[in-house]
């Protein structure tokens, strides 16, 4: 079946975050992206690191305001480690 | 600010550098101009020097790069990321890797050049991302007249801590970024604008929304790059959902969200006289149509609907208006006029024409 509209955009916000925070917060490739990861999702932790730096409501979540942040356009270089 | 980790930082101060190539987007003297630029805005607060070299391998090699460019962190087309450098050291340390993709421009279109190498070359001596967001090394891109810009003091104390102060008699000091609810903010300027109240500082500007508790802090130019900073007054006309913002002896017209054409325009436009050389703030009585323009000790009132000051002014303030000494900002809102002096704010009622409360300057902040 084709993909609803908002699957498919969830797909690509999704897709964004994982990106950004592989890019910027350290965020390990994820090679079995169905296998669950030992306690807190570590997606949300880093996303919370994230939210944390720029000064966001640390939801651990990608609500709006987090999603506006990170397309932004910016330096490459990460914000947590090197 | 933060250091690297692992505290890299070049041995000695006088660094070279070299422009490997040239992005066919820019003149290339303006891509000279742009990097010599962005150099000196860390040697003139350091003891730091760069010498250019033609032809052999420099400390800092710049380049404009396109998608996989060999470094294991390839640029992903137009927006996104803009540009990245390396840690001080040998070989690809201290190099600027520029994605050739991008818009580069010497103003305020698309990405200033000028802008993103001086934020890169803070990584390529050593330092990495600050979250103060009025600093040159905050991750996100924001556009700052290259006339204007100042280095904050934020990225001043980063450098100056890796690499010491410099030569000069008297230290550089920069821009500090306002925060909300610092007890000692002053204000530039305060307006209305369709219904937010918009509180300029610098080249910020605070965005207070009645719905929401935070006040929003954003560069001026992020919305409207042609405007400056140190923007001195400020005044909407609802009616016209207009917003007239005045520096020195010009001013603009906002409409609606965009910078009107033809302006700036000279105040004296508007009718005042030419001993006049700049507005200390201003406000408009929907009501009335009035527009009062406060100057020094005096004020002036405008009939927006004659579109001429009104006969008989200019006034004494502490006539009208009672002891609230020199105005810095003002705006209107119900129905109340709100003054700003320093750190003090005095909420003024026209209706018993004098001053029912004193706050602070911050009280709208919720803090």
């Amino acid at each position: 079946f084709p993909v609803a509209p908002e699957a498919e955009d969830e797909g690509k916000t999704l897709r964004l975050v994982e990106s950004y925070l592989q890019n910027f917060y350290g965020l390990q490739k994820d090679d079995h992206p169905y296998v669950r990861k030992k306690g807190e999702d570590s997606l949300a932790a880093k996303l919370k690191e994230m939210q944390a730096f720029f000064g966001l409501q640390m939801t651990g979540k990608p609500d709006l305001d987090t999603l506006k942040m990170m397309r932004k356009p910016r330096c490459g270089v990460p914000d947590i480690g090197q | 600010y933060v250091f690297t980790a692992g505290n890299p930082k070049w041995k000695r101060n006088n660094l070279t550098y070299r422009i490997l190539n040239y992005t066919p987007k820019m003149r290339q003297a303006d891509v000279d101009e742009a990097i010599q630029k962005a150099l000196s805005v860390w040697s003139n607060v350091t003891q730091l020097t760069f010498q250019k070299l033609e032809d052999k391998e420099a400390d800092i090699m710049i380049s404009f790069a396109y998608r996989d460019h060999q470094d294991n962190s390839p640029f992903d087309g137009p927006n996104g990321q803009l540009a990245h450098a390396f840690q001080p050291g040998e070989g690809i340390g201290g190099d600027v890797h520029l994605d050739e993709e991008e818009a580069w421009t010497k103003d305020g279109r698309g990405y200033n050049l000028f802008i993103v190498v001086a934020h890169e070359l803070g990584h390529s001596l050593g330092l990495s991302h600050s979250n103060d967001p009025g600093a040159l090394m905050y991750p996100t891109y924001s556009y700052t007249d290259p006339k204007e810009f100042l280095l904050p003091q934020d990225d001043i104390d980063g450098i100056q801590a890796i690499y010491g102060q410099s030569n000069a008699a008297v230290q550089p000091t920069g821009p500090v970024t306002p925060q909300a609810c610092d007890p000692n903010l002053t204000f530039d300027a305060i307006t209305t604008l369709r219904g937010e109240t918009i509180f300029f500082k610098g080249r910020y500007m605070l965005r207070k929304h009645p719905e929401r508790t935070e006040a929003e802090l954003n560069f001026i130019s992020l919305f409207w790059p042609k405007l400056p900073s140190g923007i001195q007054a400020a005044y909407e006309n609802i009616e016209r959902d207009e917003v007239l913002l005045f520096k020195e002896d010009k001013y603009w017209v906002l409409r609606g969200y965009d910078i009107a054409p033809g302006y700036p325009k000279q105040i004296y436009h508007l009718g005042f006289p030419k001993t006049v050389k700049r507005v200390n703030a201003a406000y408009s009585d929907e009501a009335t149509g009035k527009t009062y323009f406060f100057i020094a000790d005096r004020y002036w009132r405008y009939d927006e609907n004659k579109k001429s000051m009104d006969s008989a002014y200019p006034r004494k303030i502490v006539s009208d208006f009672g002891k609230i000494g020199r105005v810095d900002a003002v705006f209107q809102k119900n129905g109340y006029i709100y003054f700003f002096h320093g750190t003090t704010q005095f909420q003024f009622d026209p209706r018993a024409k004098r001053i029912v409360r004193k706050m602070k300057s911050i009280s709208w902040f919720n803090c």
